[in-house]
């Protein structure tokens, strides 16, 4: 005797990439198309209805995706999908006199200086579903373990990326940033390099 | 040096801190293995001025999993000049014929069952059995004797001159 089965709806692929329309900058209309990639659904729709509980895709030491479920335990989310403190954020500095401020612990003379944080223009970033690469989470490299991966979060130094699998290369995108214009380079390109292995490093040292 | 550059990706956006890099089998021209640099040119760097090394990544490409050690056997294996895969067959091929014999000899007794006769030997057989009578202190008959264990009966020898 067994328990009749019964098949839950599958969601097909033709409506995973449907493309969906948004209007970005208050006015512009845009129509985004779906892709997917190593599995991994980028530009989805977002929901009608947002989950505080949606998964969200992290990356392994070789760049290879993992799909995180967050979940609430004991009052307290677990496995909640990353914040990014102010790595992502421009700062600026406001000034504030005595006459704008009218503090009673402030000399007339005064300037009280504080630092304003402006979040980034999310419009493109907030459709990428991988975790992003800041500079917490640099991986040591070199024999000593004790230069920064910059920019890369991953994949890791010497790790070991197969043929015929995709791997995410993460980078900080405000590396690239000019400290005279404090403007982030707009285009990036990815090189691949062979390397001339010494002796001694392809395992054939001196006894 | 960018003559040992083998991939470039066309200028993507930045801002996504991402790309998707599939490992091809023609990077590792013919070899198992490969130590490759990866860097992430900006667009503000000229190709000209770019070096690949300073904020570069060493990685390692790879055809696939790779297993290091040898066991014993396949060490004796090679000791006896056996490189490839016939000792394989040779070790299948004894129990396949083996198989094959119990398989056929089946079926010849199975197809000669009413033509044989094997009575004497049957009769043979059976006369040769014996009773199986058991232990003694199992037997019913003997099961109430009290059997006592053995102790030294008691020694009166007398010493003699010598002795004392």
């Amino acid at each position: 005797i067994r328990n009749v089965i019964e098949p839950k709806p599958k969601t097909t692929s033709s409506e995973e990439i449907r493309p969906w329309m948004r209007t970005i900058y208050s006015t512009v209309k845009e129509v985004v198309t779906p892709t997917v990639i190593a599995g991994v659904t980028f530009s989805r729709k977002p929901l009608a209805t947002p989950d505080p509980l949606e998964p969200w895709v992290s990356l392994n030491k070789e760049g290879l995706p993992k799909t995180i479920k967050p979940k609430i335990k004991n009052g307290r989310t677990e496995n909640a999908s990353p914040t990014y403190s102010t790595y992502f954020k421009t700062v600026s500095t406001k000034t504030f006199d005595y006459e704008e401020l009218q503090a009673h612990n402030m000399d007339p003379n005064d300037v009280y200086e504080e630092e304003v944080f402006e979040d980034e223009d999310k419009t493109y970033v907030s459709l990428n579903p991988i975790i992003r690469c800041t500079p917490d989470r640099y991986l040591n490299k070199g024999l000593a373990k004790n230069v920064p991966s910059e920019p890369f979060c991953t994949p890791r130094e010497n790790s070991e990326l197969k043929v015929g699998k995709t791997y995410f290369v993460t980078w900080y995108t405000n590396f690239f940033r000019s400290e005279l214009t404090d403007e982030t380079a707009e285009k990036v390109r990815i090189h691949l390099s062979y390397v001339r292995e010494k002796s001694h490093e392809k395992g054939f040292g001196k006894r | 040096d960018m003559r040992a550059t083998f991939f470039s990706s066309e200028w993507i956006r930045n801002v996504d801190g991402l790309y998707p890099l599939e490992i091809y089998e023609e990077w590792l021209n013919g070899k198992y293995e490969r130590k490759v640099v990866l860097s992430v040119q900006p667009s503000t760097i000229p190709d000209d001025e770019f070096n690949h090394l300073e904020h570069g990544l060493l990685i390692n490409i790879a055809l696939g999993s790779r297993v290091f050690k040898k066991t014993k056997e396949q060490l004796a294996l090679e000791d006896a000049g056996i490189m490839d895969d016939t000792w394989y067959y040779v070790a299948l091929s004894i129990p396949t014929a083996v198989l094959i014999a119990c398989v056929g000899m089946y079926f010849f007794l199975y197809l000669n069952r009413h033509n044989r006769d094997i009575s004497d030997v049957r009769r043979f057989a059976l006369s040769k059995r014996r009773r199986v009578i058991g232990k003694f202190k199992d037997m019913k008959k003997y099961k109430n004797i009290n059997n006592r264990r053995y102790d030294e009966l008691p020694s009166y020898n007398k010493k003699n001159s010598k002795q004392s």
